[in-house]
Parts: C-alpha cells; sequence; structure tokens
C-alpha cells in the first residue's frame, strides 16, 4: 500500500458521457478545469495545511468555473430556477455543514463551512441559510449570474422529454 | 456535482460535495450531495467520500457512510468497500453514478458505475491524473 503523507481526489459529476458527443474544446475546458481545482487543493495540502482547507478551495474552484454543475453553470429546476446544495465534513472531529436550496449565494460550499464552525446546527436551507449568509458577510450575486446559456438549452431538451437528467449525459447535460 | 476529499499531512480526512442538482429537477428536491453519510462523509476512523449520481439511490443506501461502516465494522479495505457499494449495490437499486474516497492511508479510490465521471487526484511526489471517460 502507497503510504503517501497527502492524497486528494475530486470530481465533477458523472453519467453516460460519450467521446463523440464532446467536442475536442470541450473536452479541454473540462479537463483544464479539473486541473485547476486539483492545483487548488493540493497547494494548501503542500504546504501542510489542513484537509478541510484542501477540499473547501478545491470545491470553490469547480464551483467558480462554469462548466460544472455547482455555483455558476448549475443545472436549472423544471421552473427553470437555481437550487444549490452543499455539504462540507471535517473527518478530525465529526463536524458537519450542509446548506440546502440556495439561489444567490456565489460559493455555497463556504455557506456549508460557515454553517460547521459558526453556527448550532448541522443544515440550514433556503431563506434560513440565504439569511445566515447575509449575516456573515458571504458573497450573493443575483440569480442570472449562474444561469448559463448552455444549462438553459439543456432545460429546454429535458423539458421536451419530460427527462431529468444526470449531470453529464451525451455530453448534453452537464 | 462537484466533490474533494482529502489526507493531510496529519492524516486528517476531509470531504465537501457542492451541486446544482439534476436538469428539470422538481422544485425543493433534495438530493443525497447536502445529506451527511449519503453523498458526503468523514471520519479518521474510517475515510472520506463524495459522491455523484442519482442522489435518490444514494440516499437510500446511505452511500458514504456505509463505506465507512463497512471498514470500521468489517475490516475492509477502501478499495474493496467501494467497489461493493458502486458496483453491486448501487446497481441493484439502478443507482447511476460514482464517488470518490480516500482513507487514512494509501491512495484515493475513484469508482463510478457509468461510461464517465470527470475526476482527478494527485498524492505527494506524484503527478496528476486526470480523466474523463472509463
Amino acid at each position: 500500500m502507497n503510504n503517501t503523507p497527502w492524497a486528494l481526489a475530486l470530481h465533477g459529476g458523472a453519467g453516460t458521457i460519450l467521446r463523440s458527443k464532446l467536442t475536442k474544446q470541450e473536452e479541454a475546458r473540462f479537463r483544464e478545469g479539473l486541473a485547476d481545482a486539483l492545483r487548488a487543493g493540493t497547494a494548501v495540502l503542500e504546504k501542510g495545511g489542513a484537509a478541510i482547507d484542501a477540499v473547501e478551495r478545491t470545491v470553490i474552484a469547480l464551483e467558480e468555473n462554469p462548466m460544472f454543475n455547482a455555483g455558476r453553470g448549475s443545472v436549472l429546476t423544471s421552473e427553470g430556477g437555481i437550487e444549490m446544495d452543499a455539504a462540507i465534513m471535517d473527518g478530525r472531529n465529526l463536524d458537519a455543514g450542509a446548506v440546502i436550496g440556495l439561489n444567490t449565494v456565489r460559493n455555497p460550499i463556504s455557506l456549508a463551512r460557515l454553517v460547521m464552525e459558526k453556527n448550532d446546527h448541522v443544515v440550514l436551507a433556503g431563506k434560513g441559510a440565504e439569511a445566515f449568509a447575509r449575516e456573515r458577510g458571504l458573497q450573493s450575486m443575483p440569480t442570472d449570474w449562474f444561469v448559463t446559456e448552455r444549462r438553459r438549452n439543456q432545460l429546454e431538451e429535458a423539458r421536451k422529454t419530460q427527462a431529468v437528467s444526470l449531470d453529464h449525459n451525451d455530453g448534453k447535460y452537464g | 456535482t462537484v466533490g474533494a476529499v482529502a489526507r493531510d499531512m496529519g492524516g486528517n480526512l476531509a470531504a465537501a460535495t457542492s451541486t446544482g442538482g439534476m436538469t428539470n429537477k422538481a422544485p425543493g428536491r433534495v438530493g443525497d450531495a447536502p445529506l451527511i453519510g449519503a453523498g458526503t462523509y468523514a471520519s479518521n476512523r474510517g475515510c472520506a467520500v463524495s459522491a455523484t449520481g442519482h442522489g435518490e439511490m444514494f440516499i437510500r443506501l446511505t452511500v458514504a457512510r456505509d463505506i465507512a461502516a463497512m471498514m470500521e465494522y468489517l475490516g475492509l479495505d477502501l478499495e474493496e468497500a467501494v467497489r461493493r457499494k458502486v458496483h453491486d449495490e448501487l446497481p441493484a437499486l439502478e443507482g447511476a453514478g460514482g464517488l470518490i474516497a480516500v482513507g487514512p492511508e494509501g491512495l484515493p479510490v475513484l469508482s463510478f458505475n457509468t461510461p464517465g465521471m470527470y475526476r482527478a487526484s494527485r498524492c505527494a511526489g506524484e503527478s496528476e491524473q486526470i480523466a474523463i471517460f472509463e
């Protein structure tokens, strides 16, 4: 067994991904986004930083990248809205925080961490979570900031077939 | 859905998951990502897990915590615990998706039962691993 002192893994979603449906440019953008996020997290670990900081930094990088289904670039509900969820957990002490149904918080994972560290509860949802984010000074963005043309097109396609889709189906649903 | 798991130089584990959910989902629908023990879990006694896929099935199987429990109570190694969950139990419920996990020692495990999962990993002294397709 490899007893490497630190390790980081990340995912950007799963699905019925077909190489033939993904253009070379799209694939390159996905790979670049994965690499950027990996570097954000490993930069923390290489300096002796904490695992909890590394996973937050990694996920923030993915939330900021509109290619992935989280934060900016989130998929749309059947009503065309944004509803983002996030959770974080610290293996040292089983501390955990989660947020549900956000539509303005720029980085949901950072709000989950604030719930874990600065709130008596484990999970906050909807208006209460948004209010806690404002109280703690987390950055909010207008809903339109999260919505990309690609996601609007995917919703239209899904509505036509009444499909509810995983992150990546035939390269259409991210 | 996106997520990360890590082990730091102190041997401490952590997991994080963030998602917009599923395209065309019903308003108010909650998947496994924000449910501790389903799509996200971390314990230094077991492992750290972040999942992606059909959230409803990951909730029913309490996937993330169950992997840690298999290690803790059955003494399974991380790879075998993940294999049972992703390739035996989830498909039995038609649960498509995958997960990433890391334990107190060893390499991360990245496993999925769909044709692909956008994924990357790196360990101290090793080069980056980045992949999309199976």
